[in-house]
């Protein structure tokens, strides 16, 4: 329910002054997401894999992640996209953990990481934010994440 | 007084939001003017980190949709260092915040989200990918140049859901730029998490997902899988009632984005 108190907050002119915003006064409340610009988007790539390739082949360190109980971009869904990839393995599947616990799942391609979080929906780190910040934390580093 | 679109960092600078606690790190928020003759100007939130931010690398958050928010998901729900409160009345800490990390830097891209305008109102009915990319990396060139002590810090680009197509778009733009410029922007890697990524193995994975939990039927999945071009942008007919029936008398009232919580009523 979290949106509903953004929808609030930001739209408070004391909060926009602080945050030197909405200086034109734009003539519609602020909000988290415009179903004007969604209903009228009208240019998006069929595919994103093309790019992906590129950026791999540029040396590009890339990571994909995948909350296990989003249904909405879900787990198999990515899982089905970088299988298309068809890239090499270099350290096969297996659990990582954060305090102790699965924290999901993981395998090291050549050019691309990929990991699930376990329990997480499609905003990870709102509903596993210790996992998330330990993923956050091996990407940054450019390191396989801990296997215990 | 509020900065304006093109003025420099400092007047820039958040000295406190209303109703926040005390913290250790600097904030900053603006416009930065990414086309000049439609009058666009996207709007930013940099929560630098918390220790040592002159070590960190900067960290660009973007947030899907289309056409949804990197400070009403990524900075106040997700990754950012505050949580509003329940009242709206005010900010709590977040101690999982990846500002503990890195400098974090939250755009509101394309203009029309957010905080983030065009004086063309044409721009809110035509826009897309190619021009968010674009304008994103207008916006990053003229940010750098304003913030230009992070030129030469490590860029990543992160985001989740519609991001899994503004994120390599936007990196891909860069590499571009960096072909061609003599500064170029040092740009290390990308993050994406649930994100939208090929039409036909999204929604393959998608119909998948919702039989292999256990969420639709073996007769509603086949009907799915025998009627639906999962490749098309706008479905058949036929295929749209099935989605709708899944949703509607199948799925029951969820949370489709976390299938286990209970839904915010």
């Amino acid at each position: 329910c979290t949106e509903k108190y953004a929808e609030i907050y930001f739209n408070r002119p004391d909060v926009q002054k602080a945050l030197h915003a909405n200086i034109t006064k734009i003539p519609y409340r602020w909000t988290a997401c415009s179903e004007l610009l969604n209903r009228n988007w009208n240019d998006t790539d069929v595919s994103i894999l093309p790019i992906y390739r590129e950026l791999i082949s540029s040396g590009m360190r890339v990571w994909v992640f995948s909350g296990d109980v989003d249904s909405v971009v879900p787990v198999t869904a990515t899982r089905y996209s970088i299988s298309q990839l068809k890239l090499r393995t270099k350290v096969p599947w297996y659990p990582w953990y954060v305090k102790n616990q699965v924290g999901g799942w993981t395998e090291v391609y050549e050019g691309l990481t990929f990991a699930t979080v376990r329990g997480a929906g499609h905003e990870v780190p709102l509903f596993k934010p210790r996992a998330a910040l330990q993923l956050f934390k091996s990407f940054l580093k450019g390191e396989p994440l801990p296997k215990s | 007084g509020g900065s304006q679109p093109d003025d420099g960092a400092a007047a820039d600078r958040i000295w406190a939001l209303p109703g926040q606690p005390e913290v250790s790190f600097e904030q900053f928020s603006g416009y930065v003017t990414v086309n000049r003759a439609a009058g666009r100007a996207l709007f930013y939130w940099l929560t630098e980190a918390s220790i040592q931010p002159l070590s960190k690398p900067l960290v660009i958050w973007l947030n899907g949709g289309p056409g949804c928010s990197s400070i009403a998901y990524g900075a106040s729900e997700e990754i950012g260092p505050f949580r509003i409160n329940n009242k709206a009345s005010g900010l709590v800490p977040n101690k999982f915040s990846w500002n503990s990390l890195a400098n974090l830097l939250f755009l509101e891209t394309p203009a029309g989200v957010g905080f983030s305008y065009t004086n063309r109102s044409s721009d809110l009915l035509n826009t897309g990918d190619r021009r968010t990319a674009k304008d994103s990396l207008e916006f990053l060139v003229r940010w750098l140049n304003r913030f230009p002590w992070y030129k030469t810090r490590d860029i990543f680009i992160t985001g989740e859901s519609y991001a899994g197509h503004y994120v390599p778009q936007l990196a891909r733009e860069i590499l571009a730029y960096n072909a061609k410029s003599s500064h170029p922007i040092h740009l290390k890697g990308i993050m994406v998490g649930n994100a939208v990524t090929d039409n036909y193995y999204d929604n393959l994975g998608t119909v998948t997902y919702w039989w292999s939990h256990a969420m639709i039927s073996d007769k509603t999945y086949h009907e799915l899988i025998n009627t639906c071009d999962f490749s098309r942008q706008k479905e058949s007919n036929e295929c749209e009632s099935l989605y709708t029936y899944a949703m509607d008398k199948e799925f029951g009232n969820i949370d489709q984005y976390n299938i286990y919580a209970p839904p915010c009523n």
